[in-house]
């Protein structure tokens, strides 16, 4: 099974036009292997990316040296989806 | 679980427990609810519709799907709390009951049960299908991209490899074409709502093309009225558009080709994540975003009943 232990999802905010060009290019980069939950669309609407750990740095990076705001939505995937399987778990032996 | 009554809306379930689901609650209702087998997936399994019906033959119809992207959990879980809300209402909610009086409601819960078993064992995170491709050992096709509507335009990939790969030629899922096979066969399908998350929003045609779809006009009323009856209940926000116009171009989409269909009322919803879980809503919020979804469902289903074309 997949673990996502690392992983973090972060949202994005293009201000403009140039800065959603910029995050495009992010998703071409294949070797990054980011999964964008919400693709590069329009200046102000939210882009949110999910990053494998071992890409993070290069993607923060790049986005502070073109100016392009971010929060980390979520810190760890893993995280989130050991409580979702907790709570299934949890459910099924009640 | 023993009856649709004890069974927990408020978790995620398997595939084998949303289809035990299903058959709990035919046997339930059997003179409202039965279920068809529309097909198989790539893998093998049966893809499975519920019919909500209180008569006639061919009636004028509604179509729901939910789950075409297996990662969007609440969808499906959403979908089963609608096929017992239906069950529930009928013959006591006024407007339901008018609705089914005269239509027939067709109800896919699992749209991508290949997809949705490998986020259950292998990948929480898949979002296609699983269908090998020739020469590429990348799997899957993006079940949104594969629709008969300005398939192989700008606005989906021609890379196997990527999240929006459009597949070799339209329809060539299988997990569509039985959609298709079935609506075509039909005939008489007057809403077509397919069910994603996330990101809040309420969609119409076109994705594929800027030209603005003839009953545009009519379809954004009905959007407003739809995203206001969702929101009085929680305050959740739904912006609504056209797909081009309020997120970005989509080929071979889904209400593109029901539209092209002669499908009026048709509509793709992006459900909640309240900007902060994804797909990764926890399951505390499945039944409030099904609640808040059932009441634009039912504006929807409700225009259809009154504007008959």
């Amino acid at each position: 099974k997949e673990d996502f232990t690392g992983h973090q999802v972060l949202r994005i905010s293009a201000t403009d036009e140039a800065q959603v060009q910029k995050v495009k290019e992010l998703e071409d980069l294949e070797h990054l292997k980011l999964d964008f939950w919400r693709g590069p669309a329009q200046p102000g609407s939210p882009i949110d990316v999910r990053v494998p750990s071992p890409s993070t740095q290069a993607v923060k990076i790049f986005l502070e040296a073109h100016g392009i705001g971010y929060t980390t939505m979520i810190e760890d995937v893993q995280a989130l989806l050991d409580e979702e399987q907790e709570q299934m778990f949890a459910f099924r032996t009640r | 679980a023993r009856s649709t009554d004890t069974f927990n809306y408020a978790t995620y379930h398997t595939l084998e427990e949303i289809y035990g689901f299903m058959d709990i609650l035919v046997a339930e209702h059997p003179q409202l609810v039965s279920k068809l087998q529309i097909g198989n997936s790539y893998e093998g399994r049966p893809i499975y519709v519920l019919k909500f019906s209180t008569g006639g033959n061919s009636r004028p119809a509604i179509w729901i799907d939910t789950g075409i992207h297996s990662r969007e959990w609440v969808t499906q879980a959403s979908g089963v709390w609608f096929a017992k809300k239906i069950t529930q209402d009928y013959g006591q909610d006024s407007t339901l009951t008018a609705i089914l009086d005269s239509m027939d409601i067709f109800l896919e819960i699992v749209t991508n049960p290949d997809g949705f078993a490998f986020t259950h064992n292998k990948n929480r995170m898949w979002r296609k299908t699983r269908s090998l491709t020739e020469g590429s050992s990348c799997v899957g096709a993006d079940p949104n991209r594969n629709w008969d509507a300005g398939f192989g335009m700008p606005g989906a990939s021609s890379n196997p490899c990527t999240e929006t790969y459009r597949g070799k030629f339209a329809n060539s899922e299988a997990e569509v074409k039985s959609i298709v096979d079935f609506v075509k066969n039909h005939g008489n399908i007057k809403a077509f709502i397919s069910i994603h998350s996330y990101s809040q929003l309420l969609l119409y045609p076109y994705g594929y093309k800027a030209e603005v779809a003839p009953d545009q006009a009519e379809l954004d009323q009905v959007a407003k009225s739809a995203v206001t009856a969702l929101s009085s209940l929680y305050g959740t926000k739904f912006r609504y558009g056209s797909i081009i116009k309020t997120i970005y171009q989509a080929s071979g989409n889904t209400i593109d080709w029901s539209y092209s269909q002669g499908i009026k009322y048709s509509f793709t919803f992006e459900l909640r994540d309240t900007g902060r879980y994804g797909f990764l809503l926890p399951a505390s919020q499945i039944v409030p975003t099904a609640r808040e979804t059932w009441l634009a469902l039912c504006a929807i289903m409700q225009h259809t009943l009154n504007h008959p074309y």
